[in-house]
């Protein structure tokens, strides 16, 4: 399977300063970077990471720089409500399916792609793929906005501040430690953002999701099994005949490999 | 080492689940943690193949032959673990994560977990306040032999309490926690430093939660009873 990581070329902005929709932003109206309030984006990363690379507030790990950054209990959710946006080509031949693949978005998020809207579910450890086959274009560029909006509940910290802050985010399914602990200032976007990998994958009509390899040992070690399963998806609309493999292989010294 | 091929059908737009036949090796190199032995690691591939159209999908992903057990041990109170069958004193690490704006990328990482292994550590314990790790955090693991116990998203302080109590249920959406925690099983399950899944930090998580994880995790019936039932030794000398 063709996988491609999306971490380059993304570009960021406020939500509550652009003027277009999702489905204008991914056909009639793209961003660049010279056009306001658009800034190059960390992909993956968080909002704020976005935020420090384009010096828009100081690094929160140095000196007293956290406490010159808004922190969204003061803000409101929308302040790090942002767009993320990018374009990637991605050619299919016959029958060829092509997958968007997210690994995390915190907290949750709308999706467009050449106009058409998908949406992102909350929580923050969950993947995400969608198939996009009758969406892309394969001449020619494809245009990809996200709209990621903040945890539900990302609470507030007290003036003594506190482990956990006043522990709203324990309402969410996300990371705890953004509302502050004894050792860690609060983060102000409660890591609102892209914050894991970004690919699109290229596969057959067929398609293997989530293999699980488990060993047993008998004989003290001598005698070891290994056994496989998999989900397989066939996409198409015909019966599909395969062969399946599992090869397994040692890199012996010196890069040699047995099979 | 070992190649096997399966012919099967698949009918359209269906999702199936398919059980090789264990594969079979004598004496395999086995995976031991930092300080007991090579961290021997085999690259398994599974690919696909469609009558009419050629290679449809391709997965590998590098695994290490090795058993982890872990209980409470009657003497200590503490909790045992053993790999291989031998046991092994834990000296380990907490981690809450590698950057605090989530700028994670495979450099860090190596540059993290080595520096544990070079510190002579040979356990990892990834705090429920912070992220399921990563599975570049895992590949270098799995490399430098460093065994992950793994928390889900369950803090004492943030759920049940605390002064005032916090979220005494936990999160609001139980199902949305249980769908995040199997997904996330999912995706990091294959990895041999994998040792241990935990419920939370100085915390149980909800009761439901609780049992529906301890459910989704013990070990797949087959395995027990393969475990206990002695194989026919197939002309093995």
């Amino acid at each position: 399977m063709a996988k491609i990581t999306l971490h380059s070329e993304w570009l960021a902005a406020r939500s509550t300063e652009v003027h277009f929709t999702g489905a204008q932003l991914t056909t009639t109206h793209p961003p660049s970077a010279s056009t306001e309030p658009w800034m190059e984006a960390i992909v993956p990363g968080t909002v704020l990471a976005t935020l420090v690379k384009n010096k828009v507030v100081p690094d929160p790990f140095y000196g007293l720089g956290n406490e010159a950054i808004l922190d969204i209990a003061d803000s409101g959710r929308e302040y790090y409500t942002f767009w993320f946006f990018t374009t990637f080509q991605c050619k299919l031949s016959g029958n060829q399916h092509c997958d968007l693949n997210f690994r995390g978005v915190n907290y949750s998020a709308d999706v467009y792609l050449n106009g058409h809207k998908m949406v992102l579910p909350k929580g923050m450890f969950r993947r995400h793929s969608l198939d996009v086959t009758d969406v892309v274009h394969s001449d020619g560029s494809n245009l990809l906005a996200v709209l990621v909006h903040p945890p539900d509940h990302p609470g507030s910290i007290p003036p003594q501040g506190g482990q956990g802050g006043d522990h709203e985010i324990g309402k969410d399914v996300a990371t705890q430690y953004v509302q502050g602990w004894d050792w860690m200032a609060p983060i102000r976007d409660r890591n609102t953002g892209i914050w894991d990998e970004v690919s699109i994958s290229i596969t057959g009509p067929v398609k293997i999701i989530d293999p699980h390899l488990v060993s047993s040992f008998f004989d003290n070690y001598k005698r070891v099994y290994l056994h496989a399963t998999t989900e397989l998806e066939n996409k198409s609309s015909g019966t599909a005949e395969c062969s399946l493999s599992i090869h397994v292989t040692t890199e012996l010294e010196g890069g040699i490999h047995s099979v | 080492e070992q190649l096997q091929t399966q012919n099967l059908s698949i009918p359209p737009t269906s999702r199936v689940q398919y059980t090789f036949p264990e594969l079979f090796f004598y004496k395999p190199n086995l995976w031991w943690p930092n300080g007991m032995g090579k961290q021997s690691l085999y690259n398994v591939i599974i690919n696909i193949d469609v009558k009419g159209y050629g290679e449809s999908d391709s997965w590998s992903h590098h695994f290490g032959f090795r058993k982890i057990e872990s209980n409470i041990d009657g003497a200590t109170g503490g909790r045992l673990f053993k790999v291989n069958g031998e046991p092994i004193f834990i000296r380990g690490g907490n981690w809450i994560l590698s950057d605090g704006l989530l700028r994670l990328s495979k450099k860090r990482y190596q540059t993290d977990i080595k520096f544990h292994a070079d510190m002579n550590f040979n356990m990892i314990r990834c705090w429920a306040g912070g992220l399921t790790e990563r599975p570049e955090f895992y590949h270098y693991c799995d490399y430098y032999g460093i065994l992950v116990w793994q928390e889900f998203w369950i803090t004492g302080d943030v759920d049940g309490r605390g002064i005032p109590v916090s979220n005494p249920n936990g999160p609001l959406d139980h199902d949305l926690f249980l769908f995040c925690a199997r997904d996330t099983v999912k995706l990091l399950r294959n990895h041999p430093s994998l040792a241990l899944w935990v419920g939370g930090n100085e915390q149980t998580p909800p009761d439901d939660i609780n049992k529906a994880l301890k459910n989704d995790l013990k070990l797949h019936p087959y395995f027990r009873h393969a475990e206990e039932k002695e194989k026919p030794v197939g002309g093995l000398s």
